[in-house]
């Protein structure tokens, strides 16, 4: 017998409503009980990990990928301008108002997540690699 | 009786982007 492939899942699981998440302090809470403090505090005793703070600049329709978003950054104290593509109810979360998306309506559709609507101007919480001194 | 199912538990930092600075410039 052969084994089949697990199924691909249509949407990260962690984003849906109700599930789990372990802070880096080993703190567990509900995906929409979540807080800009625990992203940064989890940051902080993780080690290797520093939250950066990632302007969106531009939102639009995807050229490469019908059906996405690119949303442009300029990320960190550098500025960096970085451009990811993304499904439209894909969650970021906003200093101080938390999870948002481009479609907060298929967000609630799809994971059951209250969302705000993701705008230019908005200040999301990324993630990059600590610089070793 | 029903046996409880193990409850998927994520890292917090499976929720946010990595969004790396390019180093250029």
């Amino acid at each position: 017998s052969s084994l089949a492939p697990a199924p691909a899942p249509c949407n990260p699981s962690h984003f849906m409503k109700g599930a789990i998440i372990q802070l880096a302090t080993g703190e567990l809470k509900r995906v929409e009980d979540l807080q800009t403090q625990d992203f940064v505090r989890s940051a902080e005793v993780s080690g290797g990990l520093k939250i950066d703070s990632s302007l969106v600049m531009d939102i639009r329709g995807s050229q490469q990928r019908p059906g996405l978003v690119s949303l442009h950054f300029t990320v960190g104290e550098q500025q960096s301008k970085v451009t990811i593509d993304v499904p439209p109810e894909h969650p970021f979360f906003v200093f101080g108002q938390g999870w948002s998306s481009c479609s907060p309506e298929r967000t609630a559709q799809l994971y059951g997540l209250a969302c705000h609507h993701l705008q230019v101007g908005d200040m999301c919480v990324s993630i990059t690699l600590q610089q070793q001194p | 009786n029903v046996e409880p199912r193990s409850v998927p538990v994520f890292p917090w930092h499976s929720l946010v982007p990595f969004l790396e600075p390019s180093q250029s410039g």
